[in-house]
Protein backbone atom coordinates (compact mmCIF):
# COMPACT_ATOMS: atom_id res chain seq x y z
CA UNK A 1 0.00 0.00 0.00
CA UNK A 2 1.19 3.53 -0.15
CA UNK A 3 3.79 4.49 2.18
CA UNK A 4 2.82 7.92 4.33
CA UNK A 5 3.90 9.36 7.61
CA UNK A 6 7.51 8.67 8.13
CA UNK A 7 9.76 7.33 5.24
CA UNK A 8 11.90 4.67 5.86
CA UNK A 9 14.53 5.22 2.99
CA UNK A 10 17.14 7.72 2.44
CA UNK B 1 16.47 -3.50 3.38
CA UNK B 2 17.61 -5.43 0.85
CA UNK B 3 20.78 -5.55 -1.04
CA UNK B 4 19.69 -3.24 -4.07
CA UNK B 5 18.80 -0.40 -1.47
CA UNK B 6 22.28 -0.82 0.16
CA UNK B 7 23.87 -0.85 -2.91
CA UNK B 8 21.84 2.38 -3.58
CA UNK B 9 23.13 4.12 -0.33
CA UNK B 10 26.79 2.62 -0.83
CA UNK B 11 26.65 4.14 -4.29
CA UNK B 12 25.28 7.45 -3.44
CA UNK B 13 27.51 7.61 -0.24
CA UNK B 14 30.61 7.20 -2.81
CA UNK B 15 29.35 9.76 -4.96
CA UNK B 16 29.10 12.40 -2.51
CA UNK B 17 32.68 11.28 -1.10
CA UNK B 18 34.47 11.31 -4.62
CA UNK B 19 33.01 14.71 -5.12
CA UNK B 20 33.97 15.89 -1.85
CA UNK B 21 37.70 14.21 -2.17
CA UNK B 22 38.23 15.72 -5.77
CA UNK B 23 37.67 19.51 -5.04
CA UNK B 24 40.06 18.89 -1.59
CA UNK B 25 42.67 17.44 -3.14
CA UNK B 26 42.96 19.40 -6.74
CA UNK B 27 41.60 22.25 -4.65
CA UNK B 28 39.73 23.48 -7.62
CA UNK B 29 36.02 22.80 -8.37
CA UNK B 30 36.63 23.15 -12.39
CA UNK B 31 34.12 21.07 -14.45
CA UNK B 32 31.44 20.92 -10.89
CA UNK B 33 28.15 22.60 -11.12
CA UNK B 34 28.12 24.53 -8.00
CA UNK B 35 24.38 25.07 -8.76
CA UNK B 36 23.64 21.32 -8.72
CA UNK B 37 25.37 20.71 -5.29
CA UNK B 38 23.06 23.73 -3.68
CA UNK B 39 19.73 21.76 -5.29
CA UNK B 40 21.30 18.58 -3.51
CA UNK B 41 21.56 20.29 -0.29
CA UNK B 42 18.28 21.74 -0.69
CA UNK B 43 16.76 18.35 -1.36
CA UNK B 44 18.84 16.66 1.73
CA UNK B 45 17.56 19.88 4.02
CA UNK B 46 14.15 19.50 2.97
CA UNK B 47 13.99 15.28 3.07
CA UNK B 48 15.89 14.76 6.77
CA UNK B 49 13.69 17.99 8.65
CA UNK B 50 12.21 14.72 10.72
CA UNK B 51 16.17 13.58 11.57
CA UNK B 52 15.76 14.56 15.04
CA UNK B 53 12.21 13.95 15.43
CA UNK B 54 11.51 10.32 13.77
CA UNK B 55 14.21 7.48 14.37
CA UNK B 56 14.47 5.06 12.38
CA UNK B 57 17.73 3.50 12.51
CA UNK B 58 21.65 4.41 13.15
CA UNK B 59 22.01 3.82 9.67
CA UNK B 60 19.76 5.64 9.30
CA UNK B 61 20.35 8.73 11.22
CA UNK B 62 24.10 8.02 10.57
CA UNK B 63 23.81 8.05 6.85
CA UNK B 64 21.48 11.59 6.66
CA UNK B 65 23.95 13.30 9.07
CA UNK B 66 26.72 12.56 6.50
CA UNK B 67 25.04 13.10 3.99
CA UNK B 68 23.64 17.08 5.24
CA UNK B 69 27.28 17.78 6.03
CA UNK B 70 28.98 16.73 3.12
CA UNK B 71 26.82 18.29 0.61
CA UNK B 72 27.16 21.54 2.65
CA UNK B 73 30.77 21.29 2.92
CA UNK B 74 30.71 21.11 -0.57
CA UNK B 75 28.67 24.14 -1.63
CA UNK B 76 31.21 25.54 0.81
CA UNK B 77 34.36 24.10 -1.04
CA UNK B 78 32.49 25.62 -4.53
CA UNK B 79 31.27 28.63 -3.62
CA UNK B 80 33.96 29.66 -0.40
CA UNK B 81 37.57 28.18 -0.46
CA UNK B 82 37.70 27.65 -3.72
CA UNK B 83 35.67 30.09 -5.53
CA UNK B 84 38.25 31.37 -7.73
CA UNK B 85 38.18 27.84 -9.60
CA UNK B 86 34.25 28.15 -10.51
CA UNK B 87 33.27 28.03 -13.75
CA UNK B 88 30.30 30.59 -12.97
CA UNK B 89 30.86 31.21 -16.71
CA UNK B 90 29.58 27.88 -18.16
CA UNK B 91 27.55 27.09 -14.86
CA UNK B 92 24.36 29.17 -15.85
CA UNK B 93 21.32 27.07 -15.68
CA UNK B 94 18.49 28.53 -14.29
CA UNK B 95 17.52 26.78 -11.36
CA UNK B 96 14.24 28.54 -10.56
CA UNK B 97 13.03 26.71 -13.26
CA UNK B 98 13.39 23.27 -10.99
CA UNK B 99 12.63 24.59 -7.77
CA UNK B 100 9.10 26.30 -8.72
CA UNK B 101 7.57 23.58 -10.99
CA UNK B 102 8.98 20.77 -7.76
CA UNK B 103 6.96 23.07 -4.93
CA UNK B 104 4.51 23.61 -7.10
CA UNK B 105 3.67 19.74 -8.04
CA UNK B 106 4.50 18.96 -4.07
CA UNK B 107 1.33 20.70 -3.25
CA UNK B 108 -1.04 19.39 -5.92
CA UNK B 109 0.52 15.77 -5.52
CA UNK B 110 1.57 14.43 -2.77
CA UNK B 111 0.37 11.14 0.19
CA UNK B 112 -0.85 13.67 2.96
CA UNK B 113 -1.32 17.26 2.93
CA UNK B 114 1.15 18.23 5.80
CA UNK B 115 4.18 20.32 6.50
CA UNK B 116 7.06 17.29 6.49
CA UNK B 117 4.86 15.29 3.73
CA UNK B 118 5.04 18.13 1.38
CA UNK B 119 8.70 18.61 1.64
CA UNK B 120 9.15 15.18 1.55
CA UNK B 121 7.62 15.72 -1.67
CA UNK B 122 9.85 18.55 -2.83
CA UNK B 123 13.05 17.21 -2.37
CA UNK B 124 11.92 13.79 -3.79
CA UNK B 125 10.69 15.95 -6.83
CA UNK B 126 13.99 18.58 -7.20
CA UNK B 127 16.25 15.60 -6.71
CA UNK B 128 14.93 14.43 -9.72
CA UNK B 129 16.43 16.97 -12.11
CA UNK B 130 18.77 18.25 -9.82
CA UNK B 131 21.42 17.21 -11.70
CA UNK B 132 20.40 18.96 -14.80
CA UNK B 133 22.29 21.74 -14.21
CA UNK B 134 25.62 19.52 -13.58
CA UNK B 135 24.92 18.03 -17.13
CA UNK B 136 24.13 21.54 -18.96
CA UNK B 137 27.62 22.50 -17.84
CA UNK B 138 29.56 19.37 -18.94
CA UNK B 139 27.16 19.53 -22.53
CA UNK B 140 28.54 23.32 -22.27
CA UNK B 141 32.05 22.53 -21.89
CA UNK B 142 31.83 19.73 -24.04
CA UNK B 143 34.03 17.23 -21.33
CA UNK B 144 34.40 16.03 -18.04
CA UNK B 145 37.52 15.12 -16.09
CA UNK B 146 37.51 11.71 -15.93
CA UNK B 147 36.80 11.65 -11.90
CA UNK B 148 34.22 13.55 -12.51
CA UNK B 149 32.59 11.33 -14.92
CA UNK B 150 33.18 8.30 -12.02
CA UNK B 151 30.98 10.76 -10.01
CA UNK B 152 28.23 11.43 -12.29
CA UNK B 153 28.21 7.92 -12.67
CA UNK B 154 28.04 6.69 -8.97
CA UNK B 155 25.20 9.20 -8.84
CA UNK B 156 23.12 7.92 -11.23
CA UNK B 157 24.09 4.07 -10.45
CA UNK B 158 22.35 4.74 -6.77
CA UNK B 159 18.62 6.14 -7.84
CA UNK B 160 18.93 2.98 -10.75
CA UNK B 161 19.93 0.47 -7.52
CA UNK B 162 16.94 2.46 -5.82
CA UNK B 163 14.82 1.30 -8.94
CA UNK B 164 15.39 -2.51 -8.55
CA UNK B 165 14.86 -1.67 -4.75
CA UNK B 166 11.39 -0.38 -5.11
CA UNK B 167 10.67 -3.33 -7.98
CA UNK B 168 11.83 -5.92 -5.09
CA UNK B 169 9.84 -4.14 -2.51
CA UNK B 170 6.54 -4.26 -4.82
CA UNK B 171 7.23 -8.08 -4.94
CA UNK B 172 8.04 -9.01 -1.49
CA UNK B 173 5.94 -6.89 0.25
CA UNK B 174 3.81 -5.39 -1.82
CA UNK B 175 4.71 -1.83 -1.06
CA UNK B 176 5.03 0.92 -3.65
CA UNK B 177 5.20 4.49 -3.43
CA UNK B 178 4.16 6.14 -6.62
CA UNK B 179 5.83 9.46 -6.71
CA UNK B 180 8.83 8.42 -5.62
CA UNK B 181 8.95 5.53 -8.33
CA UNK B 182 8.13 8.24 -11.05
CA UNK B 183 10.73 10.47 -10.15
CA UNK B 184 13.62 8.05 -9.50
CA UNK B 185 12.28 6.89 -13.40
CA UNK B 186 12.72 10.52 -14.84
CA UNK B 187 16.02 10.75 -12.64
CA UNK B 188 17.68 7.66 -13.74
CA UNK B 189 16.77 8.44 -17.41
CA UNK B 190 18.56 12.18 -17.04
CA UNK B 191 21.54 9.91 -16.88
CA UNK B 192 21.18 7.30 -20.40
CA UNK B 193 23.37 9.28 -22.28
CA UNK B 194 25.41 9.77 -20.04
CA UNK B 195 25.44 6.35 -19.22
CA UNK B 196 26.12 5.40 -22.74
CA UNK B 197 29.26 7.76 -22.89
CA UNK B 198 31.11 6.00 -19.45
CA UNK B 199 30.65 3.04 -20.83
CA UNK B 200 31.35 3.54 -24.02
CA UNK B 201 34.57 5.49 -23.64
CA UNK B 202 35.77 5.88 -19.91
CA UNK B 203 35.60 2.49 -19.48
CA UNK B 204 38.50 2.33 -22.51
CA UNK B 205 40.32 4.53 -20.64
CA UNK B 206 39.13 7.07 -23.29
CA UNK B 207 38.15 11.26 -22.04
CA UNK B 208 34.66 11.75 -21.19
CA UNK B 209 33.98 14.23 -24.23
CA UNK B 210 30.82 14.98 -25.80
CA UNK B 211 30.10 14.88 -29.78
CA UNK B 212 30.70 18.54 -30.26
Amino acid sequence: GYMTGSHDEL
Amino acid sequence: MNVFRFLGDLSHLVAIVILLLKIWKTRSCSGISGRSQILFAIVFTTRYLDLFSNFISVYNTSMKIVYITCSYATVYLIYGKFKATYDFNHDTFRIEFLLVPSAILAFLVNHDFSPLEILWTFSIYLESVAILPQLFLVSKTGEAETITSHYLFALGSYRLLYLLNWLWRYFSQGFYDLIALLSGILQTVLYCDFFYLYISKVLKGKKLSLPA
